[in-house]
């Protein structure tokens, strides 16, 4: 399983259609302060099944939604894709390629889709969890996560373990 | 699961071990059950001794060695169970030079096993990525995002005089 | 004393503002004691909007805002009260360069009332630097002093090849 | 009131004597990952009086105590010493420049000196009392620290403006 591709519209700051292709081996995101890179890993651990508001930064889920700017109104719905490829064997899957997708409505409302096939968020969330990704996963650290590895209290530090094995 | 655990905590205190070596080339650390008795529950320790030092509670390590010795644990989690990608926000924010090439470096190694996601602000671990995304707003509050190639990179990231 | 407060909060919290804007070159900040009744046991909120941007709870700012809402504070508690001596370790890891050249500039119009230390790895804070003090160590684990110059400074930050 | 120079002996990693000579205006700490620099700026908060272990990241004072290397013996003593210039008129002093002296040994035992003179930790704490330095100050900020301000709960974030009014 490898990802393919990211399209956000209405998640935080991406208010516009914003696609990301990804190809093999590294990628690496850049920008000044405050552009939307961290939004960016918002995203993906979002649309993976992510469903602490406060793991988001976020009250609520509904502050995943943009919220406007000066010049540019609030939108009522956040919605991201994300494709995979090389996915036979992937849970009860028939499909060598994977389209998950999540939406969040100002109404708190969420609605999920595996193919343009709705879903219940459980779905999405049992296709990752033996790959080793999921909410929290070892291999996806947030921005200044690094130090609790080390600062966290030795038994709530065993989760990362126990996800390995 | 008992015997899974332990089986899994070994592989992985192994790695461990091989990993904090390479990153601070020497030096020595480890992972200890805090009780052997109940190694489905007990919390874990993490011993670490950077090269020429003497051992001391890991919190009197410094914020770059701290990092260092998290991202030995997190590779050797990697080693024992590569996950298909991982995105990684900002893991060299208190990394001088010298340790961020040395991360670099051994993170390339992990590329054939797993697709890796960086967001960062340093030269050396952007000049390692394959492909580059600059993210931007030229409208203010609106995220965009640019493909971008290395040079491009290096002439955004000159301050504004 | 509740006066004291008052009126060393509203100073304060004027400061704030005009830190704010200085540093994000737009936007708005301000304090708000959480329970007017009880100014001297009530909790402080901080309200912060980057320019272009709508007004959000703090923790949706990016790492490197909630760094420069900090200092914007931090600054104005010492244009209320300048110590003699300030000691900053690091509190630029989280800036990029055009941040980090708008907090060396206000940090520089501090000096004629207050000594600053401080500990960094960034050219720019070091290049605004009057004395410059290397640490290393020659003989692991025991820490020497060098009193240097901003060019050899940069000769040690290549990574070795 | 400014710093004139600090020297440390046996302080953390400082095994041998070593001397910083401080002038006006700003000074920079540079060098790479764990060589030394926020020891320095620990040996500058426990000489004025920072009674937390937990604060200078050790878990009792004697983790100040230079404690070997793989070539040198642990040192049985730490000492630091800060001269300040122009205190005329702080606290009950009579003296334009003041050398603040604190030791520690592996019994625990603690020491300190004004000028030279024995005094008693308090005598030091209150030295800085009133000049907005001390332990915890805003003016003395950890690694890592910054993002606290911003993070703690706003009845702990009183802590701050309490000391500047
Ligand atoms: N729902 C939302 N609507 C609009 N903007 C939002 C929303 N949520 C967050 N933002 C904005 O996104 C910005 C933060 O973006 P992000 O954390 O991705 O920055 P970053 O590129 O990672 O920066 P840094 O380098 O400082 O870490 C904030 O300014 C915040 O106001
Ligand atoms: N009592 C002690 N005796 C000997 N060495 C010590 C003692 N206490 C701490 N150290 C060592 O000091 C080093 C940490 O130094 P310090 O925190 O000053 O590094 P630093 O220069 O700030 O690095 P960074 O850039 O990573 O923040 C650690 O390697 C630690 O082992
Ligand atoms: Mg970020
Ligand atoms: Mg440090």
């Amino acid at each position: 399983m490898y990802l393919k591709s990211l399209e956000m519209i209405g998640f935080k700051s991406f208010a516009d259609r914003t696609r990301l292709e990804f190809e093999t081996g590294m990628t690496a995101i850049v920008g000044p302060n405050g552009c939307g890179k961290s939004n960016v890993s918002d995203a993906i651990r979002w649309v993976i099944g992510e469903q602490s508001a406060k793991a988001l930064r976020g009250a609520k889920m509904e502050d995943c939604i943009f919220n406007g700017t000066e010049e540019r109104k609030p939108l009522g719905m956040a919605e991201v894709s994300l494709t995979l490829g090389d996915c036979d064997g992937l849970a009860d899957m028939d499909f060598h390629e994977i389209t998950v997708t999540r939406r969040v409505f100002r109404s708190g409302e969420g609605q999920y889709f595996l193919n343009k096939a709705p879903c219940r968020l459980k779905d999405i969330q049992r296709l990752f969890m033996d790959t080793g990704i999921g909410a929290a996963s070892y291999s996806l650290m947030e921005q200044g996560r690094i130090d609790q590895v080390l600062s966290s209290r030795p038994e709530d530090r065993r989760a990362i373990f126990e996800q390995a094995s | 699961t008992t015997e899974m655990f332990r089986r899994t905590f070994d592989q992985i205190n192994a790695n461990f071990e091989t990993m904090f070596g390479k990153l601070f080339r020497g030096g020595a650390a480890k992972l200890v059950l805090v009780n052997e008795e109940d190694i489905l529950e007990c919390g874990i320790e993490i011993i670490a001794r950077p090269p020429g030092k003497r051992l001391q509670n890991i919190s009197l390590l410094s914020g770059g060695e701290r990092t260092l010795t998290a991202v030995a644990l997190l590779f050797a989690i990697y080693m024992c169970k590569p996950s298909p990608f991982c995105l990684l926000d900002e893991m060299d924010a208190a990394l001088d030079e010298a340790n961020i090439s040395r991360f670099v470096k051994i993170l390339e190694g992990f590329l054939k096993l797993s697709q890796f996601i960086v967001i960062t602000h340093n030269r050396q671990t952007i000049a390692a990525a394959g492909t580059l995304y600059g993210v931007t707003m030229p409208k203010k509050g609106i995220s965009k995002i640019v493909s971008m190639k290395f040079r491009d990179f290096e002439k955004q990231a000159e301050p504004a005089a």
